[in-house]
């Protein structure tokens, strides 16, 4: 019987779920809304050696095939490409309130770079 | 260190899990370092028990991270400051240093003086420039006993001045910022715009002699002077009201140059 392949797992760069839960890392006590966020993060393989938008034509492809790219090259990493921003309420220092908005907090996207 | 791994995703874990704990704690407590700058904090904040988070600012941050707009969310009772909010990524709250209110005079307090609010705004780093600024002040319904004391009667008018020079005993030297006529027969929050005075205190760094407020009840016999407006702790022993969240309120609007407004979002 056919073996059962399992799913590959897909170990490519992707965005990947991280729930910061404030009251989790004990900051809860300052920060009073939200009680956490949706921050993500971004992790895996970049097995092509080009960044992806390089390798987006068939031309870079049999180029870097041809050219067998120099294996000293370090690969692409795999980064957020696009992050948001979230407002946070919390008590400074000096226990008055700050409600501000602080960008690059949320990985919208991720991709090898 | 436990507490502190869920803010690592699981591969930073397995890379923090293979120090030795001292080292993963100095690690844990660089990440911290790291995020609290970012915050802007120059180290974690530990409020004390008397810390007051002002409904306004917890109205606003609903309103602008969308929470208010999730089906049976709480009503929040004003509109979204946008004009103030457009231009700016920070908003702080002050209350005023209630044991100078008292203006030196000659004599005993006598009702209708103005009081003096004075708001220590140091804590407002120097990178961040202030837009707008507004003065909040909470005025309470009063039942009026007789329905004909509802016409003209029910008028007071509200000052709000800004304190040009230091006080001396008798002598209030001041400059009109915003006046408004109210009618006693409903419970609300006022706003008045004292942006002049605050951005010459922070962006001309002009000393800053705090601000004076007014309230005059129009009426030829005032029997409800200084009932209405909620000015001062001393005027207002009312049962059951909560002072922390009826008090004058100082709202600033800023931007530190670092990513965008705080106009308002949809919920994802």
């Amino acid at each position: 019987s056919p073996k059962q392949r399992g799913r590959k797992r897909n170990r490519n760069c992707r965005r990947h779920a991280l729930y910061v839960d404030f009251s989790e890392v004990g900051w809860n006590d300052w920060i009073v809304a939200p009680p956490g966020y949706q921050a993500y993060y971004c992790h895996g393989e970049c097995p092509f050696p080009l960044a992806d938008h390089l390798n987006s034509t068939n031309h870079a492809i049999v180029q870097t095939l041809v050219n067998s790219v120099n294996s000293n090259i370090p690969k692409a990493c795999c980064v957020p490409t696009e992050l948001s921003a979230i407002s946070m309420l919390y008590l400074d220092e000096t226990d008055r309130v700050v409600l501000k908005n602080y960008q690059e907090m949320v990985v919208e996207g991720c991709g090898c770079r | 260190e436990s507490n502190h791994a869920s803010l690592i995703p699981e591969e930073g874990k397995k890379k923090v899990s293979g120090h030795h704990p001292g080292q993963s704690h100095e690690l844990l407590r660089d990440f911290e370092a790291t995020l609290l700058h970012m915050f802007g904090l120059q180290r974690r904040p530990r409020p004390s028990r008397s810390a007051v988070v002002p409904q306004y600012l917890l109205d606003l941050y609903r309103l602008q991270s969308g929470e208010a707009d999730e089906a049976g969310a709480q009503e929040v009772s004003f509109e979204y400051p946008e004009r103030s909010t457009s231009r700016a990524n920070t908003v702080r709250a002050f209350h005023h240093e209630e044991h100078m209110e008292q203006v030196p005079s000659d004599g005993p307090y006598t009702t209708g003086t103005p009081l003096r609010f004075l708001f220590n705004l140091s804590s407002i780093p120097e990178d961040e420039l202030l837009s707008t600024a507004e003065l909040r002040l909470y005025r309470k319904q009063i039942e009026e006993a007789s329905s004909e004391d509802a016409g003209n009667e029910g008028l007071h008018r509200i000052n709000v001045y800004e304190v040009l020079k230091p006080p001396r005993p008798g002598q209030l030297i001041t400059r009109l910022l915003d006046t408004r006529l109210v009618r006693h027969n409903t419970s609300n929050w006022e706003s008045f715009d004292v942006s002049p005075a605050v951005l010459r205190w922070t962006r001309d760094r002009l000393p800053n002699h705090g601000l004076a407020v007014e309230v005059l009840h129009l009426n030829r016999t005032p029997r409800h002077q200084d009932k209405h407006v909620r000015i001062s702790r001393s005027l207002h022993q009312a049962p059951g009201e909560d002072w922390d969240q009826l008090r004058p309120l100082l709202v600033t609007f800023g931007h530190d140059g670092k990513g965008h407004p705080l106009t308002r979002r949809t919920k994802r």
